[in-house]
C-alpha cells in the first residue's frame, strides 16, 4: 500500500490529538 | 475485496505442518453443564506464583493449578445459581483474581472472583451491572466498560486494588454511537482504542479520558471486532476479525484483516487480507490474538491458526472425537493454544 494515500503523518500524534481534543 | 489488499500467496491445507501444534495436556470438566470459555491466569498457592487455567461453563467458574507432567487439578469453584457466565475477561498483571461477565444475551453484571485472605473459601464481589455493551481487562490490573446505549452510554475505567476490589473509576468521554468491542494498542498504556456499531474506530487518552479521533473503516466488512492494535512510524496498525466476510473467488475465506490507520488524518486502508488455505470453509466465529499469532474457531468447527507477520495460515485443527471446537484463547501466561469444547473438554496445545 502507500503511504501517502494516508496524508501527512505525525510521530507524536497522540500528545497532538490529545491537545487538539475538548478535554 | 480492494486493489488496496496486498495479494498474499495462500498455502494449501495439505502443505501446512501438522506438527506445528502438539497436544500436551487435556482437562475434563465433569460438571455436565455448557462449556463457555477459558483463560489462563497466575495465581499464588502455597507462597508460589503459579500459571493456572480457569474454565468456565455456564454455571459454575473453576481455576486449576499445574501438577507434574501436565496434569491438573481444581482448587477452587464458584457457583452461580441466577444468571450464567458468558464470559471470562482477563485482566493482565494481576494474581489471585479472575474477572467474569455474567448474562443471558447480553452482559448483566461484571464479577470479581476471588478467594478468602486464608485460601480456604471463594468469594465473589459485584463489580458492575446494568446493560453492558463491551467488557476488556487491560494493563496495570485496570478494566474498562461500556454500559446503555447512545445518549446514555457510559464507558468506565476500573483500576483493581491488590486484594480484588475495585480501588477508582473514571469515566472516559462516551462517542455518540454504541461501543461493540475494545483493543489496547500496544506499547501505548494511555491509549485506548474502540470499535462501534458504525463501523468506525475511536481512540481515547485513557489518562485523560478524551475521546481523541472517530476514523471510519471501510465499509467492505460490516461488525467487524478489533483484536490488537500497536503504533510505528506514526501510523497505527489494526488486526480486525470479519465475522460477517463473505468468501472472495481469488482470496478464499478473508477471517482477519490487518488495515493501516493514519490518527492525524483518519485515513486508513487494507494492508494484508489473513484468509483460509484453499479446500477449507467457513467464517470467523469466535478467537484470540497475541502478539503475532492470531487463532479462530470457524463456523466449520476447525481451529486456524496465522503467523501475522508470515501472513497465512500456518496451522489447523479439525474437530476432534467428533466434537467442533467451540472457543480458542492464547495462554496469557506462557505460549501455549486453549482449545475448548462445549462439552467441557479443555485441550492445551504447545504452539
Amino acid at each position: 500500500c502507500n503511504k501517502a494515500d494516508l496524508g501527512p503523518i505525525s510521530l507524536n500524534w497522540f500528545e497532538e490529538l490529545s491537545s487538539e481534543a475538548p478535554p | 475485496h480492494s486493489a488496496e489488499q496486498t495479494e498474499i500467496e495462500v498455502p494449501a491445507w495439505d502443505s501446512l505442518n501438522p506438527g506445528t501444534l502438539q497436544l500436551v495436556s487435556k482437562l475434563k470438566n465433569p460438571s455436565g453443564s455448557c462449556s463457555v470459555d477459558v483463560s489462563a491466569t497466575w495465581w499464588e498457592i502455597a507462597g508460589f506464583k503459579q500459571p493456572c487455567i480457569v474454565t468456565a461453563c455456564e454455571y459454575v467458574v473453576s481455576l486449576w493449578k499445574p501438577l507434574d507432567a501436565w496434569q491438573w487439578e481444581k482448587i477452587y469453584s464458584w457457583h452461580f445459581t441466577e444468571v450464567p457466565v458468558l464470559q471470562i475477561v482477563a485482566v493482565p498483571d494481576v494474581c489471585n483474581l479472575v474477572c467474569v461477565a455474567l448474562g443471558n444475551l447480553e452482559i448483566r453484571e461484571i464479577r470479581a472472583l476471588l478467594c478468602s485472605p486464608d485460601g480456604k473459601s471463594e468469594k465473589q464481589v459485584l463489580l458492575s451491572s446494568g446493560n453492558i455493551k463491551a467488557v476488556l481487562g487491560l494493563a496495570k490490573r485496570r478494566l474498562v466498560s461500556s454500559s446503555g446505549t447512545l445518549c446514555d452510554q457510559q464507558v468506565e475505567i476500573m483500576t483493581f486494588a491488590e486484594d480484588g476490589g475495585s480501588k477508582e473509576k473514571q469515566l472516559l468521554m462516551p462517542p455518540e454511537e454504541t461501543i461493540l468491542t475494545f483493543a489496547e494498542v500496544q506499547g501505548m498504556q494511555e491509549a485506548l482504542l474502540g470499535t462501534t456499531i458504525m463501523n468506525n474506530i475511536v481512540i481515547w487518552n485513557l489518562k485523560t479520558g478524551q475521546l481523541l479521533k472517530k476514523m471510519h473503516i471501510d465499509d467492505s466488512y460490516q461488525a467487524s471486532v478489533c483484536h490488537k492494535a500497536y503504533s510505528e512510524m506514526g501510523l497505527l496498525f489494526v488486526v480486525l476479525s470479519h465475522p460477517c466476510a463473505k468468501e472472495n473467488e481469488l482470496l478464499g475465506s478473508p477471517v482477519f484483516q490487518l488495515i493501516v490507520i493514519n490518527p492525524k488524518t483518519a485515513l486508513s486502508m487494507g494492508v494484508m487480507l489473513y484468509c483460509l488455505p484453499h479446500g477449507q470453509a467457513g467464517r470467523f466465529l469466535e478467537g484470540d490474538v497475541k502478539d503475532h499469532f492470531a487463532a479462530a474457531v470457524l463456523t466449520s468447527g476447525t481451529i486456524a491458526v496465522w503467523d501475522l507477520l508470515l501472513g497465512h495460515c500456518t496451522a489447523l485443527l479439525p474437530p476432534v472425537s467428533g466434537q467442533n471446537w467451540s472457543f480458542v484463547k492464547w495462554s496469557g501466561t506462557d505460549s501455549h493454544l486453549l482449545a475448548g469444547q462445549k462439552d467441557g473438554n479443555i485441550f492445551v496445545y504447545r504452539y
